[in-house]
């Protein structure tokens, strides 16, 4: 509970898809499991973006942002912050 | 709209090309679309077009039609708020309002309880409409804005409004807009965005991104006016947007300061601040405030008859009230409050607005956001200036018109004003450009409607071109603008280098194998941008080289001489200075120089590449950088 409780929700930014493939849900649970451990829970992923550029957002901890943001093909790992209308 | 087209010579005989026109489809992300709005009706419109391949929300109160082709709603953490409608339905308003503004149908006799009348229209009202709902009553997520832009870029939309913004600046792959942004430049889709409303400071302008058009909110001539008149018969002009219509009757006039709430003294409560004013005192009287008083924050004022308020803040953003409301200067203020405090019984009465015309318009408002740049001072936003001041759309009648929770106004169309609403005006002509040149790349759409832009007077905008970019948008000239300073991902590519990001990186971000180099330092200087700025300090002496390129879409052989305009202590040279073209589509290339110094904060010239038929005008700013 206590490491649920710590972990808030991220937005991480992969580029443009790589070439060949386009990444998907199944793909960015597998890099987070392989980054953080097996700990890593799939329900924790929560969004994946397939279409038009490769990222995904999640519940992560702050060490586990460390690690994220040290991933191969990660450009950046950001808060989901909250944007205003104008 | 009942105004702003028309204001900027987009009449509704305007020549267009309605098959084109019919097949562009606008990727709205906002608070969702009203679909029963009479803007929305799809009578006369044929299919969605070929290439659309987005879809739509459908519930048992939600459907799409013709005009609205596509809708959907993002809820990442899928936890809705509690008055929210789950789904692409606009409880708010906001969105629905953008989206008419864009692309609305003819609405005759349009108004809001009788203010604004006229045909409310969109810009390019044959377009098609896909809403994607990304904000909610408690904000808008940056992963609901990503997971919008990345089905809004697959779905194939052909432009993106979006009339939303952060706080603070973000660098820009840590910024969901202008990483949603640029995936769609690469994939042709222009993206017009709002500057923000935290102007009239400097640095405040939001949504920078070079890949972007960052658009500031002008007036029109057209502006509403809030009478008050006294008991002794004064009266003054004040301004906000109100609907109510007190017939005349005078109420018992009290100010605010007389009347504190238990805890509070006058001092505090003639401002009006929230629960200083006794509710028992202020009930069936018209309440004197020393300051303006949000609309929605106003449920203290239970049972008052209405508001007059008075202060020195700029009297542009004017909003739609609740109950009878005025806003004034304090010169009328004074006047005011010397009757309500010298008088035994104090009456006043608040006159249902009225249109006026400002006699010199367009200024850029004093809330819409100011440059320089924060991220990247080297290129100068706000790109330009478009209508966002007291402007007519289509609204949700779910949505409170003033924004509070006790407005039981229901309406189809609002009056409100922001960098939301200059946004869409944008959104719609880079739109219309786009039906009469459906090939041109965001960067050509961007330049078409920076380089034709009407200009804007420095006198009425002491910020200039921190207030409005190029100038004022003007539709008709964007169509036709002789040149284009064109960029593709590459050229993006390489200012990102000249940023400082890495080749692994701007690897990973476009996809390919774009590599930087150690001396791509100033390549910014290099980003083909449709206008010029540099940050320095003053009197420090400067030498800058731009290299630029223009394309022909002109006229097939034709020759254009620059025309330089420096400010004093500045010498711009631009070499060659003719630019003699033989063929359409044809790019050459030339360099900009500026040397010199600068003595105050801002000093502004222009580069104007003039063929006798063609003006392409450019801004060129130098800025002191503290």
């Amino acid at each position: 509970n206590s490491e649920h409780e710590d972990r808030k929700t991220y937005i991480v930014y992969m580029g443009s898809h790589p070439k060949d493939r386009v990444s998907t849900r199944s793909h960015h649970v597998r890099m987070l499991q392989e980054t953080i451990g097996s700990s890593f829970a799939p329900h924790s992923l929560l969004h994946s973006y397939e279409r038009s550029f490769n990222g995904f957002v999640a519940k992560l901890t702050e060490v586990e942002v460390q690690k994220v943001s040290e991933m191969k093909g990660v450009i950046s790992v950001f808060p989901n912050g909250k944007k205003q209308l104008h | 709209t009942t105004r702003s087209w028309d204001f900027m010579g987009l009449s509704q005989q305007a020549s267009r090309v309605p098959s084109v026109e019919s097949d562009i489809i606008v990727g709205v992300l906002d608070t969702g679309i009203w679909p029963e709005s009479p803007s929305f009706l799809d009578q006369g419109y044929g299919p969605p077009p070929r290439k659309w391949k987005g879809s739509c929300e459908v519930s048992s109160d939600f459907s799409c039609n013709n005009k609205i082709i596509g809708a959907r709603s993002y809820r990442t953490n899928g936890q809705y708020p509690i008055n929210d409608i789950q789904g692409p339905r606009d409880s708010n308003g906001h969105g629905t309002h953008a989206a008419s503004t864009v692309a609305g149908g003819l609405v005759r006799q349009a108004s809001m309880l009788g203010l604004g009348s006229g045909t409310a229209r969109g810009g390019v009202p044959s377009a098609r409409i896909a809403s994607y709902k990304i904000c909610w009553s408690d904000g808008c997520r940056d992963a609901d804005v990503l997971a919008a832009f990345d089905d809004a870029i697959a779905d194939g939309v052909d432009i993106i409004s979006f009339s939303v913004g952060g706080r603070k600046p973000r660098d820009y792959f840590n910024d969901s807009i202008a990483i949603g942004a640029f995936h769609a430049m690469k994939k042709g889709i222009l993206t017009s965005m709002s500057a923000g409303n935290s102007g009239p400071k400097s640095f405040t302008v939001r949504n920078f991104s070079p890949w972007s058009l960052s658009v500031a909110a002008s007036t029109t001539d057209r502006k509403f006016l809030s009478g008050v008149q006294l008991g002794d018969g004064r009266s003054f002009d004040g301004v906000t947007i109100n609907t109510f219509d007190l017939n005349g009757t005078q109420y018992p006039l009290v100010y605010a300061g007389n009347i504190p709430n238990i805890g509070f003294n006058g001092s505090i409560s003639r401002f009006c601040l929230t629960n200083s004013v006794d509710k028992e005192l202020v009930k069936g009287k018209i309440v004197l405030c020393d300051f303006f008083v949000s609309p929605t924050n106003l449920s203290f004022l239970e049972g008052a008859i209405g508001i007059i308020m008075q202060d020195n803040n700029p009297k542009d953003l004017t909003f739609p009230f609740p109950l009878p409301a005025s806003h004034l200067g304090t010169q009328e203020g004074a006047l005011i409050s010397s009757y309500a405090n010298l008088t035994s019984l104090p009456t006043a009465t608040i006159l249902k607005s009225t249109e006026g015309k400002y006699k010199e318009t367009p200024f850029v408002a004093s809330f819409s956001s100011r440059g320089p740049n924060p991220i990247t001072p080297d290129i100068l936003k706000p790109d330009l200036s478009g209508p966002g001041v007291e402007i007519l759309a289509a609204w949700s009648p779910i949505g409170p018109p003033s924004g509070a929770e006790d407005d039981t106004r229901q309406l189809l169309f609002n009056i409100i004003s922001g960098t939301s609403m200059s946004c869409p005006h944008a959104t719609a002509v880079a739109a219309y450009v786009k039906s009469f040149h459906p090939s041109w790349s965001p960067a050509a759409l961007k330049s078409a409607l920076m380089t034709t832009a009407f200009p804007m007077r420095a006198d009425l905008n002491p910020d200039a071109e921190f207030a409005y970019g190029s100038g004022h948008i003007n539709p008709l000239s964007a169509v036709n603008p002789g040149l284009i300073y064109n960029a593709t991902e590459i050229d993006y590519v390489r200012f990102l280098c000249g940023q400082g990001y890495s080749t692994k990186l701007v690897q990973q971000v476009s996809g390919d194998n774009s590599s930087c180099s150690r001396g791509d330092i100033d390549l910014v200087f290099d980003l083909n941008y449709p206008s010029f700025a540099l940050s320095t300090s003053i009197s420090t002496s400067i030498s800058q080289v731009y290299r630029r390129r223009v394309t022909n879409v002109g006229s097939a052989n034709s020759t254009y001489k620059a025309i330089v305009s420096g400010p004093l202590g500045l010498n711009i040279t631009v070499n060659p200075s003719v630019l003699s073209f033989k063929a359409l589509g044809e790019e050459l290339r030339f360099e900009v120089t500026i040397e010199g110094s600068i003595s105050s904060s801002i000093a502004s010239g222009s580069l104007v590449w003039d063929d006798g038929k063609h003006k392409v005008k450019s801004p060129i700013v130098v800025f002191d950088e503290n």
